[in-house]
């Protein structure tokens, strides 16, 4: 679940 | 990571040098539109504040040190550096770039994935970026001559949307739970207002042209 909002992107 | 998002990030970071080595070599900033330049520091400065909250990746960490730091050092330079102001389009760079700043922070109060200070100011930048580049082009289509590198800074900054855009597609189709609603239809938005400048980009160099806009 965490892993879904993680911001990854720039 | 994927190739698109890979060679989004890389225009991204083509755009600011091509916008650095301008203003360097010709210690000019003419064309450039100051209140873009501040509002995209204002964008990256709102969206990483997880700098010092979520470790990503070494890449991650770089990238937005790199994005932060030298929009900041453009503004500096448009505002303070002793040549670099003289050449600054003041008269052109008309924009209510304040109306921007104030109507994306209404919309990150209503629109969030979170009611929490890191996620309003993460989807107020999403906004704002989105809609950043609306004084720049603003300015260009006022004095109609562009100049080769500040066409291809704008260039490469709609090839960095548009990469942007097939690495949600990308991952959409590849990912099972990839569902970025504030992103992708902000990141839309954003580069269908590169469209017109797109299509008088290509003009120009189908005819082997100066890039020109209609007033």
């Amino acid at each position: 679940v965490k892993n879904q909002v993680v911001k990854d992107e720039l | 990571m994927n190739i698109f998002r890979l060679a989004g990030d890389m225009t991204h970071l083509l755009s600011i040098l091509v916008l650095l080595l301008k203003i360097y070599a010709t210690k000019s900033c003419s064309g450039i539109s100051r209140k873009t330049q501040e509002l995209y520091a204002i964008v990256f400065v709102a969206r990483y504040l997880d700098l010092f909250t979520d470790f990503i990746s070494v890449y991650n960490t770089f990238m937005k040190v790199v994005f932060i730091a030298s929009s900041l050092a453009i503004v500096w330079c448009m505002r303070f550096h002793p040549m670099v102001r003289r050449s600054y389009d003041r008269e052109l760079d008309t924009f209510r770039h304040y109306f921007l700043v104030g109507a994306s922070f209404a919309l990150a109060l209503i629109l969030h994935e979170k009611f929490t200070v890191q996620e309003i100011f993460w989807a107020f930048s999403i906004y704002l970026e989105a809609v950043a580049i609306l004084p720049q082009l603003v300015l260009l289509q006022r004095s109609g001559n562009v100049d080769n590198l500040t066409g291809q800074y704008i260039f490469f900054l709609g090839a960095y949307r548009a990469f942007y855009i097939l690495n949600w597609i990308y991952r959409y189709l590849t990912e099972p739970h990839f569902t970025r609603w504030i992103a992708c239809v902000s990141g839309v938005v954003q580069t269908a207002l590169y469209a017109d400048f797109f299509y008088y980009y290509f003009i120009s160099w189908k005819n082997n042209s100066k890039l020109k806009l209609p007033a």
